[in-house]
């Protein structure tokens, strides 16, 4: 060990085992944490050696592999899904790896679907008899759903809706699994019955044969191409000419189309963002806060073993550490990562509350769960992807070397900012939620619990 | 704001009342701005748009004054070792008085903060980078990353640092495979 480092160990305030044990939320907690970890780490497949060497092509065939021997590792272990130890093989792997929109695959149809779908996809998507993929955003639109314009027309004749893309900006775009994996695919789509628009549903579209993988009519699917990171992701697009499928391919636990055309529905239309307000707040912790606390880790434990040029005159050239502005620079970071982490715990304990209550279809907490995610969302991959960039210029030139990690690290984080919603639109659907509260606690209504403190302010006018 | 000494900004009563009322000046000028404009007869959706720098700063200062009271919140109830709760409330501290002294402006702005107080903010922010500093290394252990997870050079557990660089260096394949560049341009070149 090298003496610099060992020495900084000695003097600590606190026990690191006890504060691991109350970061993972018990000592129990993180047994098991760091069994899953020594379990993936002493299995070659998993291993992330030579990450740094390898081209796109083989990025993506290294986390290919790795996800279908994830599968006979979980078996093998008796990790299942719903175990204590699901969480923490995401991070384990350093999200290396392939079929992640596979699980919001699922995710989307599990929330979204009846029980009937659920029945009848999920043992499916579990076993790995199909690979999912989840298609939203397009060429042309993003984060606005109702701007979509793929279209899914009911054809009542046969019972079928007809899928299109009738323009090249409606091609879809960046799905993950999509350019090389999936064979089938959760598609919004923009649902006309009659000539009527009834606003975006989701659809199961299957994409590609499930005998020699190869597209399927009026499919068009392939690979986007170089990206600033996310080698190992075959973030893909698709086309789609009067793909038919069968009128139970839309998910329907909220809604549905009878057979007759008639449009039921139960719920409010914002149900169609749950999957997205979900997947948010999941990402939040194994996306942007596992990252920026690894980037606090690489600089500052550098930072203690790199010296350079003296404090005191006639002394050893100092520790970086040392220097004020070295300090200014990592540790507010490190605060923030410990903050975020926090308000990670608080935000799936909110979410899970707001599920229950939406099980029971009462959506009342929708909006309130909505504006959160996305506020949340936003200011923490905006505040964690500048925190891991201070961490990558602290390091000085090594931390340019992509043997350092971070600039990895830098390129992954930075697409948190963008993908499941551009943290701009995010923010403004928080403000939106926040004008309406501040609004009706101006006329004296009731707000939620977050938003109390709105009705202290005498508005001005 | 009721801080009398750099001290006071150490509660968090002192610092979680600056959010609070930040967010909701942000948020309520910004919802007189949009009643302004739509009373002056601009469209909804114009109004709107206009005041959308606002809005999402005004979403930032909700989120962050969240995030400062719910890290507030729970230090309080750390009940592990007391070392662990006096830590994170220094990280708390930090945490809050960091986004006072690089968002000054938002805190001034109607006074609510003072020139002198903003002093105090400062001096209290910089008396506690050196007594979390001396925590540095222990906090992100706490993290548990092994090497492989770091993947990192400079990040390892044992600071051996240059030796690793060193060593993952040699092994890239700009190392390992022989360049056609060599025989294709520079010896052509050197023996001109």
């Amino acid at each position: 060990i090298n003496p610099d480092i060992a020495s900084e160990r000695q003097t600590a305030s606190f026990s690191v085992e006890k504060l691991m044990a109350w970061l993972d939320g018990s000592a129990e907690h993180t047994r098991i944490r760091r069994a899953v970890v020594e379990a993936i780490e002493c299995d070659p497949v998993f291993s992330r050696e030579n990450q740094y060497f390898q081209s796109q092509n083989e990025r993506y065939e290294e986390a290919v592999k790795k996800a279908v021997h994830l599968q006979k590792k979980m078996q093998e272990m008796g990790w299942t899904e719903n175990g204590p130890e699901y969480k923490y093989i995401y991070r384990a792997l350093a999200g290396d790896v392939a079929f992640l929109l596979h699980r919001v695959f699922m995710r989307s149809i599990s929330m979204l679907g009846s029980d009937k779908q659920v029945a009848k996809w999920i043992p499916l998507a579990t076993q790995y008899q199909l690979i999912g993929s989840y298609a939203q955003t397009e060429l042309g639109h993003g984060t606005y759903l109702q701007g979509l314009e793929t279209t899914a027309v009911f054809d009542i004749t046969t019972q079928e809706f007809i899928l299109n893309t009738p323009k090249i900006s409606a091609m879809k775009w960046w799905p993950g699994d999509m350019g090389r994996s999936a064979t089938h695919t959760v598609a919004f789509a923009q649902l006309y019955i009659h000539g009527k628009c009834y606003g975006v549903h989701p659809f199961i579209v299957q994409i590609r044969s499930l005998q020699d993988h190869s597209l399927c009519p009026g499919i068009t699917a392939g690979d986007i191409g170089p990206k600033m990171s996310f080698e190992h992701a075959d973030n893909g697009f698709l086309m789609l000419q009067n793909v038919r499928i069968p009128r139970e391919n839309m998910l329907s636990k909220f809604c549905e189309v009878q057979p007759d055309g008639t449009y039921v529905r139960w719920g409010s239309q914002k149900i169609n963002y749950f999957t997205m307000t979900s997947v948010r707040i999941s990402l939040i912790s194994d996306e942007v806060i596992t990252p920026v606390m690894k980037a606090c880790t690489i600089a500052i434990r550098y930072s203690v073993v790199r010296r350079q040029s003296k404090l005191k005159p006639g002394e050893q050239e100092a520790k970086i550490l040392d220097y004020q502005t070295q300090q200014e620079k990592l540790l507010p970071q490190l605060a923030a990562a410990y903050a975020f982490h926090l308000i990670s715990n608080y935000l799936q304990e909110l979410f899970d509350r707001g599920y229950r209550e939406i099980q029971r279809k009462n959506f009342d907490m929708l909006p309130e769960l909505h504006a959160f995610s996305s506020g949340f969302k936003a200011i923490i991959t905006q505040y964690c992807t500048s925190a891991v960039e201070i961490c990558l210029r602290a390091c000085g030139g090594h931390g340019y070397s992509l043997l350092s990690g971070l600039p990895s690290l830098y390129t992954k984080i930075l697409a948190s900012c963008i993908y499941e919603g551009e943290n701009t639109i995010l923010l403004l659907q928080t403000a939106r939620f926040l004008i309406k509260c501040f609004m009706a606690a101006s006329a004296g209504q009731p707000v939620p619990p977050s938003v109390t403190y709105l009705a202290a302010v005498k508005p001005g006018k | 704001c009721p801080a009398k000494n750099k001290l006071d900004f150490l509660s968090p009563d002192i610092y979680m009342e600056a959010y609070r009322h930040t967010a909701a000046r942000l948020v309520s000028s910004t919802a007189a701005k949009l009643q302004d404009l739509t009373q002056s007869g601009v469209k909804k959706h114009d109004a709107w748009n206009q005041c959308t720098v606002q809005l999402a700063r005004a979403a930032k200062a909700h989120c962050h004054y969240i995030t400062v009271k719910n890290f507030a919140e729970a230090v309080v109830k750390i009940e592990t070792q007391a070392g662990i709760q006096k830590i994170m409330k220094h990280l708390c501290d930090l945490f809050a008085l960091h986004g006072i002294f690089s968002n000054a402006g938002i805190f001034l702005h109607d006074g609510y903060i003072s020139g002198t107080q903003m002093d105090m903010v400062t001096a209290s922010y910089l008396d506690l980078l050196p007594v979390i500093r001396k925590d540095a290394v222990p906090l992100v252990d706490a993290f548990d990353f092994t090497d492989k997870s770091l993947n990192s050079a400079l990040g390892s557990y044992d600071g051996q640092v240059y030796q690793r660089l060193y060593e993952w260096a040699q092994k890239s394949p700009t190392n390992t495979q022989m360049s056609p560049a060599y025989e294709r341009y520079l010896k052509p070149l050197l023996h001109k």
